[in-house]
């Protein structure tokens, strides 16, 4: 699942 | 990280940079819409909120440092510091019309419906229509100084870079998010029409000036 924790990007 | 998110990200601070050092220089932020910098502000202040729960890289929280002090900055310049300079009767968009269709389809189309990820995707919608007040000022006035084009190219640079980062990231990583991917087209769409005339024109040594 795709979470914040994957969010890397600015 | 790769080399067009590199670059895409030192386009983004580029363009702060060059705004910043503009409205200071010249003492004046005449040319720039407010509009378009709170909505900018708020992006980062709904996006960046994981600064304080979620710790990626020391280069990804400096990054998001910036971008918040940078538009806190360039807000407080605009209308504290220069307020006289700022030409907010060309200002005139109506931001209601981005940002209830951005808190609708927020809530509507996210990855996951929590305040942090509603929050991210509402900053994600923004972003890519914020840029629309200082578009519409520039062709309501018909024309921007230089220095406003050259922001607004590395502005708009910035996001064009970010899709080849996605695309790479598709292949490469097998990463990819269509939230982001989705705002982030529509964002480059809305600065093709500058591109063509900031590389027909304020390249080639003349103002930008939109056709009567």
């Amino acid at each position: 699942r795709y979470t914040l924790l994957q969010k890397d990007e600015l | 990280m790769n080399v067009f998110r590199l670059a895409g990200d030192l386009a983004h601070v580029f363009a702060i940079i060059i705004l910043l050092l503009k409205i200071w220089k010249t003492r004046s932020c005449a040319g720039i819409s407010g509009k378009s910098q709170v909505l900018f502000a708020l992006v980062y202040l709904t996006r960046y909120l994981d600064l304080f729960t979620t710790y990626v890289s020391l280069y990804n929280s400096v990054m998001k440092v910036i971008f918040l002090a940078s538009s806190g900055a360039t807000v407080y310049l605009m209308y504290v510091k220069f307020k006289a300079t700022y030409d907010h009767n060309h200002d005139s968009f109506r931001v209601e019309f981005l940002l209830v269709p951005c808190v609708l389809l927020s809530l509507l189309i996210n990855h996951d419906f929590t305040v942090m990820e509603v929050l991210w995707t509402f900053s994600i919608y923004l972003e890519s229509v914020a840029i629309l007040p200082q578009l519409f000022m520039v062709s309501k006035t018909g024309e921007a100084e230089s220095i406003t084009s050259h922001y607004l190219f590395a502005l708009g640079s910035y996001r064009a870079l970010y899709l080849l980062n996605w695309i790479y990231r598709y292949f490469v990583e097998s990463h990819y998010d269509l939230i982001a991917i989705f705002a982030g087209v529509v964002q480059t769409i809305l600065y093709c029409d500058f591109f063509y005339l900031y590389i027909t024109k304020v390249l080639k040594g003349k103002r930008l000036q939109l056709p009567a």
